[in-house]
């Protein structure tokens, strides 16, 4: 079972049409795996994306250098994944 | 869960469980609901659709399918919620009396099987099928840009790594192609809903090309009352408009296709996520996102039945 742990999802607002492009860019790195949720399409829209552990801190530096605002829209997946199957495996065992 | 009335719908189940649920539901509603095998999964498992008939032979009909995308878990839970609904409602709703004594409904709650068990199973974040593509270690494609409607164009992936991969050709998914296979021979499909989640919108053609539907004003107008119906309840907002204006080009999805096939009232839903928590939409929040989004499809299949074309 892959797990996801230290994966977060960042909310990254992009203020322009020049910030849509540079997470465009982001985007096509596939080293990074990063794993979009709602894609960048146009300023104003929100872009939320899954960046696995070992790339966090290469994509919040990537957004912090070019001035694009980002909020962690969660903090660790599989905490949120360990609660689902928590909740599915009581929901079992009753 | 010994009936469907003990089935608890305010969790997340496995497809074992919700196809359990489905032979239940048929066999405590044998005068409503039948079972129809529309397919096989790329791995094998049976696709089964639910037929709600009050009887009657070649009538129009209206499709909900909910979980092409298999790791959206909140759209198969709410599918399994308005299965039950369907058969608690039609003799006490007027609008779903009036609508079953004209149309059937089919509703298929696990579209893309194979996915969905391996979100459960494996990879809680898988999105596409399963199926292999020759010459890539990748597997899966999206179904919902396999449709035969801008197949390949902007706004899919060529590349079968990518999440958004169109697959091999139009079709090549035999998920995709056993939907296909099954509104051309019903050919009386009037309304057809494709269900996702999350970001909250609901949206009519096209998503390959910025061209209006010949429709829209009447399509915006019915996405208008099916949103104000929505929110009614819970105040949740959403968003309506065409594909390619409201989110994304997207080349090769559902309901382009099934606009193309003379399915006028032909729709995609993306659910409810008011938390900040995405696909993870804590199970708490099944009910209160199948209720609202329940008011919208009545909406949708009450105005397509009053206007048959």
């Amino acid at each position: 079972t892959e797990i996801f742990v230290g994966h977060q999802v960042l909310r990254i607002s992009a203020a322009d049409e020049a910030q849509v492009q540079k997470v465009k860019e982001l985007e096509s790195l596939e080293h990074l795996q990063l794993d979009f949720w709602r894609d960048p399409v146009r300023p104003g829209l929100p872009i939320d994306v899954r960046v696995p552990f070992p790339s966090v801190q290469s994509v919040k530096v990537f957004l912090e250098s070019h001035d694009i605002s980002y909020e962690i829209m969660i903090e660790d997946v599989q905490s949120l994944l360990d609660e689902e199957q928590k909740q599915m495996s009581a929901l079992r065992a009753r | 869960a010994l009936t469907t009335d003990t089935f608890n719908y305010a969790t997340y189940h496995t497809l074992d469980e919700i196809y359990e649920f489905i032979d239940q539901l048929v066999t405590e509603n044998q005068h409503l609901v039948s079972k129809i095998q529309i397919g096989n999964t790329y791995e094998g498992r049976p696709i089964y659709v639910l037929k709600f008939s009050t009887g009657g032979t070649d009538r129009p009909a209206a499709w909900i399918d909910t979980g092409i995308h298999s790791r959206e878990w909140v759209t198969q839970a709410s599918g399994v919620w308005f299965a039950k609904k369907i058969t608690t409602d039609y003799e006490k709703d007027p609008t779903l009396k009036a609508i079953l004594e004209k149309m059937d409904i089919f509703l298929e709650i696990v579209t893309n099987p194979d996915g969905f068990v391996y979100t459960h199973k494996t990879n809680r974040m898988w999105r596409k099928t399963r199926s292999r593509t020759q010459g890539s270690l990748c597997v899966g494609a999206d179904p919902n840009r396999n449709w035969d409607a801008g197949f390949g164009l902007s706004g899919a992936s060529s590349n079968p790594c990518s999440d958004t991969y169109h697959g091999k050709s139009a079709n090549s998914e035999v998920e995709v192609k056993a939907i296909v296979d099954f509104v051309k021979t019903h050919g009386k499909i009037k309304a057809f809903i494709s269900i996702h989640s999350y970001s909250q919108l609901l949206l009519y053609p096209y998503g390959y090309k910025s061209d209006a539907v010949p429709n829209k004003e009447e399509l915006d107008k019915l996405a208008k009352s099916a949103v104000t119906a929505l929110t009614s309840l819970y105040g949740t907002k959403y968003k309506y408009g065409s594909i390619i204006d409201t989110i994304y080009q997207a080349s090769g999805n559902t309901i382009d296709w099934t606009y193309s096939q003379g399915i006028k009232y032909s729709f995609t839903f993306e659910l409810r996520d008011t938390g900040l928590r995405g696909f993870l939409l804590p199970a708490s929040q099944i009910i209160p996102t199948a209720e609202e989004t329940w008011l919208a499809l009545l909406t949708i299949i009450d105005h397509a039945s009053k206007n048959l074309y």
